[in-house]
């Protein structure tokens, strides 16, 4: 399992230490606020309180050992970056979070591997999903590319999958189709050819960003 | 285009607001800071600076007429919650943003439509993302899906997607295989089953957290 170090446990560096746990990391959980590091100290391999500006005492906790080390403090920014500097000259692998470009770009100049930018990540993703109104949810991927879970378009219903031809006609892939039940469980599959769009169904697409929003933005 | 206002311009608010800008929807911005609002008024339908715990002015700028409100304010809890319910009893839409579960359940409580935890969400993503090697990216999406950007196994290289039998044997769908280049451009596209992985090909993979999991544990 990796060996992960996480200072600061405000509501994203408790989440993402969280998970890590769950995905069956090792996981040392840092604050400086004794409250924060005492709530994660059951779950956790290892839990510190201390202040990560000081370097004597990061060092004397054997951080130099660490697959990876992720400074998720929010808003103290003078501290994300004198840490991110200490760690790297350590020679760790740093993520670090940024608020905006500016401190995005001095993170990376102090040599930080990874800039995280949650809120600004959120923004964006919840602002697509709002403006189109069949999409449920959009999620943004990679290299410009975005999943979108949308209802079918009135003139799909009733059609095989094979019939509408999106593949072709915009490059877009259908992942998955199905319906979702009022109690949460759903019977999303594989799309095949001959499969029937019906009401009630969802179409889950995955394609570039133009390719979703020619679809989406057809004549319908 | 819809009608939207977003209160709170903090990292999480004016990243909402700037992509719903992006979109093309009518974006009313406000802020108790007269310097995020100015920041943010060259670019939005209306930029507006007021407390919006006051009811009498929240009124009278038209907040009736809106299709959604959006209360984006992180650290006071206490004015989203006032917020939020000020503009339940006005009829509005309202998706509200919490903290942590107790806040949720307040929120829920008041009314909220929908709530966002933009930090915990954004927590829960990158641990999914650091934990799996070969896994360079890891997008949880609804109903316990996910999709999985993943370098091949090495058992993989050289086979046909049709016999690489992921489908079958895993129910998970290949959405998408193909380089990514120093670039940053890609070949991303559909595969079709004669198609051959070959070194440097990416599987965008789909499924659910269940079966990716099993496809991620199999015997290598
Ligand atoms: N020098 C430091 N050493 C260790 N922990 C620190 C240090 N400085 C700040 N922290 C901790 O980092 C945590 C998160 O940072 P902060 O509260 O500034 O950000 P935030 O924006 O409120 O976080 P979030 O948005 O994730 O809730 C806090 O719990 C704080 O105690
Ligand atoms: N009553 C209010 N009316 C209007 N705006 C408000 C009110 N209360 C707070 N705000 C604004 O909400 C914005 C965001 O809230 P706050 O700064 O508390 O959260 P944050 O956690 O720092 O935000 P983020 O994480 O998105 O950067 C601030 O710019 C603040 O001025």
């Amino acid at each position: 399992p990796k060996r992960i170090a996480v200072i600061g446990l405000g509501t994203f560096g408790s989440s993402l230490a969280n998970e890590l746990i769950e995905q069956g990391a090792e996981v040392i959980a840092i604050d400086i606020n004794p409250e924060l590091v005492n709530n994660i100290s059951g779950k956790v391999y290892n839990a510190i309180c201390f202040d990560c500006t000081n370097e004597n005492q990061l060092q004397g906790y054997g951080i130099g050992s660490l697959d990876l080390a992720i400074v998720a403090i929010g808003e103290n920014f003078g501290n994300t970056v004198i840490i991110t500097k200490i760690l790297k000259d350590l020679g760790v692998r740093v993520y670090s979070r940024a608020s905006n470009d500016r401190e995005e770009r001095i993170l990376e100049a102090v040599g930080a591997d990874k800039i995280y930018r949650p809120e600004h990540e959120q923004g964006i993703t919840r602002a697509k999903e709002i403006t189109y109104s069949k999409v449920r949810e959009v999620v943004p991927l990679r290299s410009d590319m975005e999943l979108i879970v949308t209802e079918p378009g009135k003139l799909m219903l009733g059609m095989k999958i094979r019939d509408l031809d999106i593949r072709r006609s915009y490059g877009i892939n259908i992942a998955f189709f199905g319906k979702m039940k009022e109690n949460g469980e759903h019977d999303y599959r594989i799309p095949n050819p001959e499969d029937v769009l019906n009401e009630g169904d969802l179409l889950w697409l995955i394609g570039s960003n133009d390719h979703i929003k020619k679809f989406l933005e057809r004549p319908s």
